[in-house]
C-alpha cells in the first residue's frame, strides 16, 4: 500500500 | 526535507524545551494549560501510532518518539508533580475541551484521505485536534492578562512551527507533483490564524527587548 506524502511529516 | 519544514520542526522542539524548562526545571505550571497539554498528548499518540509499522527515516522516527515522550512528560508533571500542582491555575484553565474533541473525532471519521482506513481517520482526527489544541492555552492567558516571559516564548515557538509548516506545504506543493493535501492546508491555516492575535501582542511587547512581558487586553 502506498504511503500518502503528508505522512512523512511530523 | 526542505528548510521550512526543518526550521518548523526545530521551532516545535524549542517549544517543548521551553515548556519542559519551566515545568520540570522551574517546577512551575503557572499560566500553563493542562487541557492544551493533554490534547497535544492525544494528538501525538494518535498521529504517531504508525511508529509501529512505518519507518520513513531515522529523523522522523526519533522526533516522533521525542514528541510523544515530551508531551506525556509535561502532562505527567502537571498532574502529579507536587510543586507543579500547587502552581497550576486549575480554576482558570476551564475551556470546555469536549466541544473541541468531539467535533474533531466526527470530522476525522467523515473527512479524511482514505475512507477505508481506520488509521487515516485517526490521522485526520489528530490533524484537526492539533489545529485547535492551543485554544485552552490562549483562553487561560487571556484570563490572566499578563503572560510570563517563558510562557510567551513557548506559545510563540509553537505558533512559528505551524507558520513554517505552511511555507513547507507551499514549497512541496510547488516542487512535488503528487503532493495534494487539502486537509492539512485548511487545518494548518486555521491553526496559524489562531495565533495571529497573540503574535501581534508578542511583537508589540517584545519590540523593546525579549524580557518585556506580554500584556493581553
Amino acid at each position: 500500500e502506498e504511503e500518502l506524502p503528508s505522512h512523512d511529516e511530523l | 526535507m526542505n528548510i521550512f519544514r526543518f526550521l518548523g520542526d526545530m521551532s516545535h522542539i524549542l517549544s517543548f524545551l521551553l515548556l519542559l524548562h519551566k515545568i520540570v526545571g522551574g517546577k512551575s505550571a503557572a499560566g500553563i494549560s493542562l487541557r492544551t497539554a493533554e490534547m497535544y498528548a492525544i494528538v501525538f499518540c494518535t498521529r504517531y501510532i504508525d511508529l509501529l509499522w512505518n519507518f520513513a527515516s531515522l529523523y522522523n522516527y526519533l522526533l516522533k518518539l521525542l514528541f510523544i515522550g515530551a508531551s506525556l512528560t509535561i502532562v505527567y508533571f502537571m498532574r502529579y508533580g507536587p510543586s507543579q500542582k500547587a502552581t497550576y491555575n486549575a480554576d482558570e484553565d476551564a475551556f470546555p475541551v469536549q466541544y473541541l474533541i468531539a467535533p474533531c473525532a466526527v470530522l476525522g471519521v467523515l473527512i479524511n484521505q482514505d475512507h477505508s482506513s481506520p488509521f487515516e481517520m485517526v490521522w485526520a482526527f489528530s490533524i484537526y485536534l492539533e489545529a485547535v489544541a492551543i485554544l485552552p492555552q490562549l483562553f487561560l492567558l487571556q484570563k490572566q492578562g499578563e503572560v510570563e516571559n517563558l510562557t510567551s516564548h513557548y506559545v510563540f515557538a509553537l505558533g512559528a512551527y505551524r507558520a513554517l509548516y505552511l511555507l513547507n506545504w507551499m514549497f512541496r506543493f510547488m516542487t512535488e507533483p503528487d503532493y495534494q493535501q487539502r486537509i492539512v492546508w485548511l487545518s494548518g491555516l486555521v491553526q496559524t490564524a489562531l495565533y495571529c492575535d497573540f503574535f501581534y501582542h508578542y511583537y508589540q511587547s517584545k519590540k523593546g527587548g525579549l524580557n518585556k512581558s506580554v500584556k493581553l487586553p
